[in-house]
């Protein structure tokens, strides 16, 4: 399968909707401090079933804190929404979603109602979308998701947390 | 998942290898699993050796060449289990040009194959101009984020302006 | 020692409030001694409102809002006692031209009271234009460092190179 | 006082005698990854009487880590001297040493046998050398000497260990 489209809403700085096309090769993604680049990487992550508001750097409000807080001029949101679009062209999906030429894996949270995820319009399990990733050997703690900081934190472990990381890829 | 265990270890350790000395441009190194006979309960150390230097455990090398070691680690993992997406959030900020441009070359070594669309965050000039496409994201609206796709042959400057 | 820590607190976070808002180029912020009633037991804890954003505490900012909060932190203890010298080992790693530019402002700004001398360790092109004399370390001879004094007007090119 | 000039000889990496002058206003230092930038960092807060060999990221051998263990072409070394000028021309120094135009604080180490300080020529103690610099408001651990990572250390560090830090430099 190939990652071919991200589309978010609601999605902590990203209120308006956006849509980030991820080609083949190399995609860069630039801009100044504090602009948002590391949430879109976040949003990512978040569709693809990160369960910890800690790895989503949520402070006390747990996973809600994903959804846009406004702005001076914006007020808050109630609902923050993610889609990822794989091209599944090349039939290496798992056999439940093999059939279907794109596979659309969606998550939406609302203010005091939880998250639900999506596959293809149907609503499905956290685990479900956990077992459609980690079958395409990815999903949201995969080591080729390298957030910021990651490098620097494999250099402080200690040894044996990095024996972790390596069992967590094998 | 001992035998697992060290089967992993065992891929990872033999592409670590090779690709310290691509990333370092020489030396040599190599992963051990220590404190523990089990290699469930062990853990995992970096021996590193930096062209023409000593070879010393990851602590003893400059901010730089332990940046460019882990970084040899994680896609010696990522090469023993190929992922659909690789996505970096400013893994060059500390490396020098050299050593910016070694990692770009391993990028588009990896991409030339096809199975893996990366995703990679950056401040570094060089890094911008070694991308096959560029988008910026920018707070016009203080606090809101846009993104906008940027054409590549246009100046870099105004991506970083605030 | 715990009116004298009382005194220190306020005086940095004088600084703080100050220095805070002219490295973000606006925005404002504060410093509280929070988890203890007295403050030898407290914890230290920095608030941080970029410009146009909400208020919120350090963790929850960019990895270059942080390194900018933190910068603003180690400023204003130097400047509540300052010294005679400062060395700075790639600080502006994680920051934009922007934000790199307004911390130069600020060591040009405290260089030319003629108190203060400043080692500055960088590999960022902006920093090397700013400074007053610029030294290059070279290993011609592999684990051998040599230094030498670079001429400013010369290309920055070769200083990166490995 | 103003710090003038660093003279370095056996030292980590910096095996031959380095001399650098630091004049007034920004000195920059540059060069690729691990030729030796952090390590002039740690000569300048070896002399001025660091004693913990962990901030200088010593291994196994403890201090004498410090002293320069060979390349493929060099033998190691045996001894190591850092030495400090600092240019006192406006009678800013301590009592004990305002006198002089100049003061020199050196300090060298021999494997074996541990290391001596010296104040212009005479043979004093480490703790004379910590009084000399806490009276001119610097030394190893100043807040003003900022190593690599340290700005980051300061944001991941828990909020009591920031107040060490304050209070440290009060
Ligand atoms: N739920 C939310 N609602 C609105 N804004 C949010 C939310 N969560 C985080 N933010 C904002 O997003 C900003 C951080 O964005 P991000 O970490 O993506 O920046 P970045 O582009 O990666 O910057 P850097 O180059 O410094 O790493 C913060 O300033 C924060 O205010
Ligand atoms: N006692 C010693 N003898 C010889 N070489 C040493 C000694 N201690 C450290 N080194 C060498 O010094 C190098 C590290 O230098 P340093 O940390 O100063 O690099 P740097 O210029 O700061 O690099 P970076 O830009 O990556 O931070 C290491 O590669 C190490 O081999
Ligand atoms: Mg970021
Ligand atoms: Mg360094």
């Amino acid at each position: 399968i190939q990652f071919s489209r991200l589309r978010i809403n609601g999605f902590k700085s990203f209120v308006d909707r956006t849509e980030l096309d991820i080609g083949p090769g190399l995609t860069g993604v630039v801009g100044p401090n504090g602009c948002g680049k590391s949430n879109l990487v976040e949003a990512l992550r978040w569709v693809m079933g990160e369960n910890s508001a800690k790895r989503m750097r949520g402070g006390e409000g747990g996973m809600e804190d994903v959804i846009f807080n406004g702005t001076a001029q914006r007020s808050a949101r109630d609902l923050a929404e993610v889609s990822l679009l794989l091209n599944n062209g090349s039939r290496s999906a798992p056999a439940a979603y093999n059939g279907a030429d794109e596979i659309e894996v969606s998550r939406k949270i609302e203010r005091d109602h939880g998250s639900t995820y999506k596959i293809n319009g149907k609503t499905v399990r956290a685990r479900d979308v956990h077992m459609l990733f980690a079958d395409t050997v990815t999903g949201a703690n995969s080591p080729a998701m390298v957030s910021q900081g990651r490098v620097a934190q494999i250099i402080n472990s200690k040894p044996v947390d990095r024996r972790l990381i390596l069992e967590e890829s094998a | 998942a001992r035998d697992r265990l060290k089967a992993a270890f065992d891929h990872v350790n033999t592409h670590f290898q090779r690709l310290f000395t691509q990333l370092f441009g020489g030396g040599k190194a190599h992963l051990a699993l220590i404190d523990a006979d089990d290699p469930l309960g062990a853990g995992l150390e970096i021996y590193a050796q930096p062209p023409g230097k000593t070879l010393q455990s990851l602590s003893l090398l400059s901010g730089g060449e332990q940046a460019l070691a882990s970084i040899s680690l994680i896609f010696a993992m990522f090469l023993t289990n190929p992922s659909p997406i690789c996505v970096l959030d400013e893994i060059d900020a500390p490396l020098d040009d050299a050593n910016v441009d070694r990692v770009c070359n391993l990028l588009e070594e990896i991409a030339a194959r096809g199975e893996t669309r990366f995703l990679v965050i950056t401040h570094h000039r060089m890094t911008m101009a070694r991308m096959n496409r560029l988008y910026g994201v920018t707070m016009a609206e203080r606090g809101v984020s846009q993104l906008v796709s940027v054409d590549l042959q246009q100046s870099f400057e105004f991506l970083e302006a605030a």
